[in-house]
């Protein structure tokens, strides 16, 4: 199983559909970098996006450079997927 | 692996064996309202089963429910599984259920997906993009999240790029996991209803995605869809948007209920379930019980609808 300590899902909000385009452009990168939770669709649903820890500081730096605000909806993903598991764990005892 | 469906948390995650286990003993257990169907296999050979709640006749009107197209949509498999069990503890107790299901069959495909299912056990649970091994997609998540759209069709909204929300696929109905459901309910003929159940934007949604022009019983979807969704407000409070997929989500074609609804099926609906605004798809277990009530009697709600308005 994979690690997944220090990934976080962001939450963004575009304001309109220039932003929004902004974030497709990051549907074409490599797919490690950027898994979309909740894809971009239209300025008034907000866009989840898990983003690894080893690219959080380039994905985080171009949400602010281009004036997009987000703000940290998981702060580290593993805790949770650990708990998941332990419930599951849990209940099947 | 439970031996009784008895013991079986509902409030909890299970994985695919433990699911196909419970269905197993749920089928023995209630082997007069329920039965057991293998409309076909998956792209690694797991099996894809239905569940079919009937009370007996032949070619009675019929209502799809499927969960689990994305695989790693947890809460759509658990909230079916609960909705499996109360449609038979329900049955004769509850008036409007018992009416549906004298005169309709319902048919729960609960993990339609199962090798992405599998996979989310087995590797990962939060990562999407993973192409299916020996695929020729290289970024979409064949085997894991996602089957695409439904149907898979090119057009108005749809992508080439694999990497797209909206890939349309290589040709229609590439995946065996999508063309056993479409074989099946082409071959019954006579579906009346049909809700795909995905999680977690809390949305109800009718056709069309490919469009944002109405369909013609735009008005009726409306209404039904309006009146489901303040039957799951009042349960927990939890708020829904509804509408169309093209005014609601986006405009993207080949896409589930737009394949129902042409196909002739005209209550066809796709649910986006409740998200508590901070977990997406590790919805904590607390929040399956919940989810499932809230949703029941929305389901409720459009399976009335469709007994009472019959076409």
């Amino acid at each position: 199983q994979m690690n997944f300590t220090g990934d976080q899902v962001l939450r963004v909000l575009a304001k309109d559909e220039k932003q929004l385009s902004l974030l497709r452009d990051l549907e074409g990168l490599k797919p490690q970098k950027v898994d979309f939770w909740r894809g971009p669709a239209r300025p008034s649903l907000p866009v989840d996006m898990r983003v690894p820890f080893s690219e959080l500081k380039y994905i985080k730096a171009y949400l602010e450079s281009h004036g997009l605000a987000y703000s940290i909806m998981i702060k580290d993903i593993q805790v949770l997927l650990d708990e998941e598991r332990e419930a599951m764990a849990k209940s099947r005892r | 692996l439970e031996r009784s469906t008895s013991s079986f948390s509902y409030s909890s995650y299970h994985t695919l064996e433990e699911i196909y286990s419970w269905i197993d003993n749920f089928v023995t257990e209630h082997s007069d309202i329920v039965s057991k169907i293998q409309i076909g296999n998956s792209f690694e050979n797991r099996s894809i089963l239905v569940l079919k709640f009937s009370t007996g006749g032949s070619r009675h009107p019929a209502i799809w429910i499927d969960t689990g197209i994305h695989s790693r949509e947890w809460i759509t498999h658990a909230t079916g599984i609960w909705t499996a069990n109360k449609i038979v503890s329900d049955y004769g107790k509850d008036r409007v259920l018992t009416d549906i299901l004298k005169a309709m069959d319902i048919f729960i495909e609960l993990v339609t997906n199962p090798d992405g299912f599998a996979f989310t056990h087995s590797m990962v649970r939060a990562p999407g993009k993973d192409g299916r091994r020996g695929s020729r997609h290289l970024c979409r998540t064949w085997g894991f999240d996602s089957l695409g759209g439904f149907i898979l069709l090119p057009g108005n909204g749809s992508n080439s790029n694999p990497c797209s929300e909206t890939y349309h696929g290589p040709s229609p109905q590439s995946e065996p996991e999508v063309a056993a459901i479409v074989n099946f309910i082409t071959a019954h003929g006579n579906f009346k209803a049909l809700i795909s159940i995905h999680s977690y934007s809390q949305m109800l949604m009718y056709p069309y995605g490919r469009s944002l022009e109405p369909v013609s019983n735009q008005r009726e979807l409306y209404d039904l869809a309006k009146d489901a969704v303040e039957a799951l407000y009042k349960v927990h409070g939890i708020e829904y948007f509804f509408g169309s997929i093209s005014t609601t989500l986006y405009v993207a074609s080949g896409i589930t209920v737009d394949w129902a609804y042409d196909s002739g099926i005209k209550y066809a609906f796709s649910f986006e379930l409740r998200d508590t605004g901070r977990y997406g798809f590790l919805l904590p277990a607390t929040q399956i019980i919940p989810t499932a009530q809230e949703t029941w009697m929305a389901l409720r709600t459009i399976m009335e609808h469709t007994l009472n308005h019959p076409y």
